[in-house]
């Protein structure tokens, strides 16, 4: 595991935020951006794919009410593939719409995917080799979340009741500038120490956040990060050549 | 309004102007008065609740004012969640199919 990676910084990997609005389907925006990040990583081909085709297509119809990834990836093998964004777009309303997947050109499609061991240096390791995932975590502190490292317990944020799922696409630790700046130069437990941290991509727009991710502390399992690992796979086991994150 | 505006709590219209400036921001405009003062509660509640959330983060989190700052927890895991799930539940089971779905004619 390198000490440190983003996927962000290889080149066509950092799509645009995502804004799901008052849509449910975070779970559909973690999915299209796995598949997005792994298809630039694997193949080198910038795509953005169809999140409404993942809302309409769902086997219960009814994307915006709710989801998980693993619904999301299911839909992608039965249609077996996405069209684009392009064609098919985000339109995010809670009626229901039928799935129009025959209609379009597939842009991109997946082999299978798998849930990876609830163990973050696990995590860490498959994130580094083989490009983004997605993770679900209990979403309680971002409601009022601007920037820093959330370092939670299970006391402030419960890892067993997670609610909202994201894109994990990169680690690394905080300088020490940074722990002075963010708590004004009264670090309460090890003043030097840095803190190491995930990175995670939300659906709530730009404007929130960190320019639209979020860090969560690594370690910890904080806010339930470890729960449910989920990705994609873009190629067949054993036939890839590895990769190596910037 | 600036009559009785002059009785109130200094904090209370400090608060206000915090809240205006939330409104602008975010474009908010909210339906009546009641729905109004409704929502300058919330947002009070969260902004304490960021002031404690702060304090109790062990890492470098800074929380505050955000787009959801006027919406209770509830509204916000609604709204912005993947689904409501009860503590104990399997996500499966938790799914609800079709029935509450509104479907324009």
């Amino acid at each position: 595991v390198p000490p440190s990676c983003d996927w962000r910084k290889l080149k066509g990997v950092k799509s645009p935020i995502k804004q799901q609005g008052n849509c449910n389907c975070c779970w559909a925006m973690a999915a299209a951006g796995n598949i997005e990040a792994l298809w630039c990583i694997r193949y080198n081909r910038s795509v953005q794919v169809s999140v409404q085709e993942l809302l309409d297509c769902n086997r219960c119809g009814d994307g915006c009410k709710g989801g998980f990834v693993w619904d999301a990836f299911i839909t992608v093998l039965n249609n077996s593939g996405l069209a684009s964004e392009k064609d098919y777009p985000f339109r995010g309303s809670l009626k229901r719409h039928k799935c129009l997947a025959n209609n379009y050109k597939k842009v991109a499609w997946i082999q299978d995917f798998i849930m990876l061991q609830n163990n973050e240096q696990t995590i860490a390791q498959y994130l580094a080799t083989h490009g983004p995932i997605t993770v679900t975590i209990n979403m309680k502190l971002l409601q009022q979340y601007k920037k820093g490292v959330i370092k939670a317990t299970p006391a402030t944020c419960d890892p067993y009741l997670v609610n909202h799922s994201v894109l994990l696409v990169g680690f690394g630790k905080t300088n020490s500038t940074e722990r002075r700046r963010a708590k004004g130069g009264h670090s309460r437990l090890h003043p030097h120490r840095p803190i190491p941290y995930w990175i995670l991509k939300n659906s709530w727009g730009a404007e929130w956040g960190e320019e639209g991710y979020f860090r969560l502390h690594r370690g910890s399992n904080t806010c339930g990060i470890t729960k449910f690992p989920l990705t994609a796979r873009v190629d067949l086991q054993g036939k890839k050549a590895p990769v190596s994150c910037p | 309004d600036s009559l009785w505006e002059k009785d109130l709590d200094p904090d209370l219209l400090k608060l206000k102007q915090v809240f205006e400036l939330f409104r602008a921001q975010y474009d908010r405009s909210y339906s009546n008065p009641k729905e109004y003062a409704r929502r300058l509660e919330i947002f009070a509640h969260n902004l304490a609740q960021a002031r404690k959330m702060e304090a109790e983060d062990l890492g470098t989190a800074e929380f505050g004012m955000t787009p959801f700052s006027d919406l209770t927890e509830e509204e916000f895991e609604q709204l912005h969640g993947h689904q409501k799930i009860t503590p104990g539940e399997t996500p499966g089971v938790g799914i609800k199919v079709g029935s509450e779905v509104m479907v324009e004619s």
